[in-house]
């Protein structure tokens, strides 16, 4: 891809009010696995998608868009690889 | 040479004795680590950053917890297994608790074992190194060995915030020069939520390395994580003291802390993978875990140092010591900071020092100024200059910001070519610091979006009065003119306090001295109107003296009497508890009582710029500016001067150029203004004023000076002129041929060897070739002036023999 593409993976973050239940309930429900909290920040949860492609310079669609209209899906994002580069 | 002293003894605070001034460990590497017992004296080792004296205080990182968030930590490394604490650690890439780096032929992955070795490596184990909070416990995060997201930076930067102290990154954006990339949301929101949070309420530390780029031109401004106000910037310096080839400039860079610099200079040695010891640990990322571990010694002083406390602690014991760096100045405040440096290199020993007494820091207000959104249009070799006249929310009490700790720039700009563009901001006390300067390899069309800026340049100064932000654009390349850049909108975002920081630590005294009059005093009830100074609190009297508190400010007699005034009268300042305090002997007006916080000075006294001093006559390396009756600052490199662009006198190794001092070169270097230093001068040169063959002054052996340039042989126009010195050497150059000929052997008009077109070679000589070829077979005009000529003789007559040409000239 070009260099400047964005490559997206199979990793949503997601903002779920509720709790981890209606955040497991959610996963279950769109096909993804709940890897739990992000770090320490609250209602913000790790899904993981094992049937989309890995890495891909094309944004999924589909279920992934529809999760967004659940009621008590605040806000999700397909994650986007970053260049770091160690020092 | 090492006197033996057991380390046992270090492990509870002590104050140092001459008796301890040596410590030994049996570390295999430790006589080498030459950055923590620096003042041995061998080696020329100019400062250090005083590791030893932090741990002769009994400092040496216990109940302290750092984390490195890195590709992983080897935790059963011989000197790192003792203080590994799995409680901060993670495999974010693995998702599973065990930080383990993955082994490959390469060793990619042992940079996080290398910092976590700096950090905390066990001391007196017979292995390898020892670390500088030796008694921390270290846990590592694997995070950079796979696909890194804003969730895998977010979950790394908020691992386990109640438990771990700080956090070390050594990574971000590319240094490539060309790259502007930060934190994303969810990262942002672990920033956030840390210093909000982390630490029981204390905020967690984050320390980062400020950026290895400094071969591709590359500025820390553009790593949105460096550039934060939550992370704590960490530059390097070689052991000379110069800055090392990686380093990058900016104004956001905190601290410095040794690393790697040339060949000459000694190295870091640390921990590396499959339980080894390395010197290649080089950059930044060497720098980022000893500032880590220094942290983590003061933590141990103070173990209720709020996130921003530290930051403070930083700022004042950092010191300039011997690190050489052109733009050291010193703030409004009173502090050196430079933009290789930040404040300069860590002192440990000062930090736990300052930690053991520290009184927390007044909390942090934050006053966001209403944006300037006039658009302006940057035009190449232009400056665009805009002012802005904070407040610091002084209409906002829970906003107010008078002594400033960060300020940040946000800042749209439209731009052909981002890497033309170089941005300065000047306080209202003056101080200047670049935001932004070139970057050569920035080709971006993208410009800045709300970028921020971070400039600590400002650190402990007024915040209210006139910002002055100026945008240069200095095109690298032909551009296209057609689409100018443009500054769509820019705001400060003011950082700091509303009283002064360091003021509650005496507050208890001040209080008593702020109370009105005790209950003895008030005797008999005034019951008469108070003067106009007086504040609702009422007065035993009528005058300003009598009042119980004042509207503005109390001046105090010495014979223990007060007055209410409007306005502290010269020679006085008023202070934060709205008293007039009186200035120092020599000052006019000043911001407090210490000799160098004038503003003016008395007559016969001239106020020194950068020191705020008065002094009688300007000193070296000052000018006397009559209009404001200030020493102002000579140019750089300049040792005496008799105005801002007239240097008389340069410092040693710079030579006076016209009025302006220079490095001076080698021979076969010249000076090179724009990257200062000096550069190699072309092949061709001897010796040369600047880059390319035709800026030479002198030949290389071999080649010929032709006017400035130097060739191997000469051109056309030109003949080899050979000429023997006073000092009897020959000296050979190309000469310009005489105007009239096309090519020649020698000087003047009879050694042309061809013509241009029009002339002809008679004898050596260029003759106007006219149409008259033979008076006799002439045109009737000119046939008819030719047998005029001829009959007057008039062709015996020089000036006339090239009308009528060959006529005249061969036949007279």
């Amino acid at each position: 891809p070009p260099c400047n593409a964005r490559i997206y993976t199979n990793h949503w973050a997601v903002r779920i009010a509720g709790g981890p239940d209606v955040a497991e309930r959610i996963a279950d429900k769109y096909g993804y696995r709940n890897m739990g909290q992000i770090g320490d920040l609250k209602d913000h949860y790790h899904f993981f998608h094992s049937r989309t492609i890995k890495r891909s310079t094309l944004s999924s669609r589909g279920r992934h868009s529809f999760i967004s209209m659940e009621p008590k899906v605040e806000w999700i994002q397909q994650q986007v690889v970053k260049r770091r580069i160690k020092r | 040479d090492y006197q033996l002293v057991p380390p046992l003894s270090l492990t509870s605070p002590a104050h140092s004795s001459p008796a301890q001034n040596n410590i030994f460990y049996n570390d295999a590497k430790w006589s080498s680590m030459w950055y923590i017992h620096c003042n041995d004296n061998v080696h020329n080792c100019q400062s250090d950053m005083n590791i030893m004296g932090a741990w002769k205080r009994g400092y040496t990182g216990k109940n302290v917890v750092v984390t490195i968030l890195d590709d992983g930590i080897e935790r059963n490394h011989p000197d790192l297994f003792q203080n590994y604490d799995p409680q901060a650690s993670f495999d974010v890439n693995g998702n599973d608790m065990d930080p383990m780096p993955r082994y490959d032929a390469t060793n990619e992955n042992k940079h996080g074992t290398r910092c976590a070795g700096e950090v905390a490596a066990a001391a007196n184990n017979s292995h390898c190194i020892v670390g500088i909070a030796y008694n921390a416990k270290i846990g590592g995060v694997r995070m950079l060995d796979g696909d890194v997201t804003d969730m895998v930076e977010a979950k790394s930067l908020s691992l386990q915030p109640q438990h771990i102290d700080i956090y070390s990154a050594s990574w971000g954006p590319d240094d490539d020069g060309k790259t502007v990339d930060g934190p994303a949301s969810l990262a942002r929101q672990a920033f956030e939520n840390g210093i909000r949070m982390g630490r029981k309420g204390r905020g967690s530390i984050f320390v980062w390395a400020s950026g290895n780029g400094g071969r591709s031109r590359d500025h820390c401004s553009c790593d949105g994580y460096t550039n934060s106000i939550y992370t704590i910037s960490i530059s390097s310096t070689a052991e000379s003291g110069r800055k090392p080839w990686y380093l990058e400039e900016c104004s956001s860079t905190l601290t410095t802390t040794y690393s790697s610099g040339e060949n000459y200079d000694r190295k870091i040695i640390t921990t590396d993978l499959r339980h080894r010891c390395t010197d290649s640990h080089t950059g930044t990322s060497a720098s980022a875990p000893m500032a880590a571990a220094i942290i983590a010694l003061a933590l141990e002083a103070n173990a209720r140092l709020s996130w921003r406390d530290v930051q403070h602690i930083i700022v004042k014991t950092s010191r300039a010591g011997h690190l050489s760096a052109p733009d050291w100045k010193t703030n409004a405040a009173g502090y050196n900071v430079s933009h290789l440096y930040g404040f300069g290199l860590m002192d440990a020993e000062a930090m736990v020092m300052e930690a053991e007494r520290w009184t927390h820091v007044p909390s942090q207000h934050v006053c966001v100024e209403t944006a300037d959104r006039q658009i302006r249009t940057i035009r190449p070799e232009h400056v665009v200059r805009s002012v802005y006249k904070a407040t610091g929310c002084n209409d906002n009490p829970n906003h107010h910001v008078i002594y400033l700790e960060h300020v940040v720039v946000r800042i749209t700009i439209t731009h052909p070519r981002r890497g033309d563009l170089s941005i300065n901001l000047t306080s209202p006390s003056g101080t200047k610091s670049q935001l932004l300067a070139n970057r050569l390899f920035d080709h971006s069309m993208e410009g800045f979006k709300n970028w921020e800026f971070m400039t600590t340049h400002c650190w402990g100064e007024k915040a209210a009065g006139d910002w002055v932000l100026e945008i240069y654009d200095s095109p690298s390349q032909l551009r296209s003119q057609k689409v100018p850049g443009k500054l769509k909108e820019w705001s400060l975002v003011l950082y700091g306090t509303s009283v002064h920081p360091y003021s509650l630590r005496s507050e208890k005294t001040r209080s008593a001295e702020m109370v009105g009059p005790t209950e003895e005093e008030l005797t008999e009830e005034y019951i008469g109107p108070c003067d106009s100074e007086c504040n609702e609190n009422g007065c035993e009297g009528p005058g300003p003296h009598n009042c119980i508190n004042c509207l503005h400010y109390f001046l105090k007699f010495k014979n223990n009497t007060r007055m209410c005034v409007s306005e502290c009268p010269s020679g006085f300042f008023r202070d934060d508890r709205k008293r007039c305090k009186k200035c120092s002997s020599l000052c006019e007006t000043c911001v407090g009582s210490r000799s160098d916080q004038c503003t003016t000075c008395r007559t016969g006294f001239h106020l020194n710029e950068g020191f705020n001093t008065c002094v009688a006559s300007c000193g070296d390396g000052f000018y006397l500016d009559l209009d404001s009756n200030i020493c102002r600052r000579c140019p750089e490199n300049c040792k005496k001067c008799t105005s801002f662009n007239i240097c008389t006198e340069c410092k040693p190794g710079m030579s006076l150029q016209g009025n302006k001092c220079q490095m001076t070169c080698d021979p076969g270097t010249y000076y090179n203004g724009h990257r200062r230093t000096c550069e190699p001068c072309h092949r061709a040169c001897a010796t040369c004023a600047g880059t390319g063959i035709e800026a030479c002054s002198k030949c290389a052996e071999g080649y010929l000076l032709e006017d400035w340039r130097c060739v191997l042989t000469c051109s056309t126009g030109y003949y080899l002129s050979e000429q023997t010195s006073d000092s009897g050497q020959l000296q050979r150059s190309c000469k310009k041929c005489d105007h009239s000929c096309y090519e020649c052997l020698g000087p003047g008009e009879r050694n042309c060897s061809s013509c241009v077109s029009g002339y002809n070679l008679e004898a050596g000589a260029c003759v106007v070739s006219t149409i008259c070829k033979d008076a006799n077979e002439e045109s009737w005009a000119e046939g008819s002036f030719c047998v005029l000529v001829k009959k007057n003789n008039l062709c015996q007559r020089k000036v006339l023999q090239q009308l009528c040409c060959r006529t005249c000239s061969q036949k007279g």
